[in-house]
């Protein structure tokens, strides 16, 4: 239970990641 | 957004300087929440109140983002770079007027403390030069020095 724990927070932390890339991503 | 979490104190003053920003500079808020996002994520990302907290600033920042889209301050980094550069250098220099003026108030003291903040989110950038990593040094510490001495009812020298 803990190892499916972690690994949504890490999905929804690669999410923010992914987010954050596309806002800096240059025109 | 809901007040930030107690994780994400070292970012506070940079988002209530997006917030007072929102109006007369979006540009310079908008980097002011993105430093905000930068720093905040690395702080810490996985407590579900600061997740929760992350995900609000990024709504905030892609909204803002679509709201100044031809700005060429946040399609090309070199122009966003200036742009807050001058901002936090403008801040600084009135701030240092004032002190070498010997005018001593509640608004030099803010506008040494914003532009150490602006030097802050100019890394958003890329690593500092010299003289603004100088800067935000002095800046940071005048804001201080000149807060102390008006509380305790001296004259800074």
């Amino acid at each position: 239970m803990g190892s499916v724990g972690s690994s949504v927070a890490s999905a929804e932390q690669d999410e923010l990641s992914q987010r954050l890339s596309r806002l800096r991503d240059q025109v | 957004l809901p007040p930030a979490p107690q994780q994400f104190k070292p970012i506070q003053h940079h988002l209530r300087t997006a917030q007072e920003h929102e109006k007369r500079d979006p540009v310079v808020a908008y980097f002011c929440r993105l430093y905000a996002m930068q720093t905040g994520m690395k702080i810490d990302s996985k407590t579900p109140e600061c997740h929760k907290f992350l995900v609000k600033l990024m709504d905030q920042l892609e909204i803002m983002k679509k709201q100044l889209g031809d700005n060429e301050s946040i399609t090309q980094d070199v122009v966003g770079n200036a742009h807050v550069e001058n901002y936090a250098y403008k801040m600084f220099l009135y701030a240092d007027t004032e002190d070498r003026a010997g005018r001593f108030h509640k608004n030099m003291i803010k506008s040494f403390y914003t532009a150490s903040l602006l030097y802050d989110v100019l890394t958003v950038f890329g690593e500092l030069t010299e003289e603004n990593i100088q800067h935000r040094k002095y800046a940071k510490w005048k804001a201080a020095y000149i807060h102390n001495c008006l509380k305790n009812g001296e004259t800074p020298q």
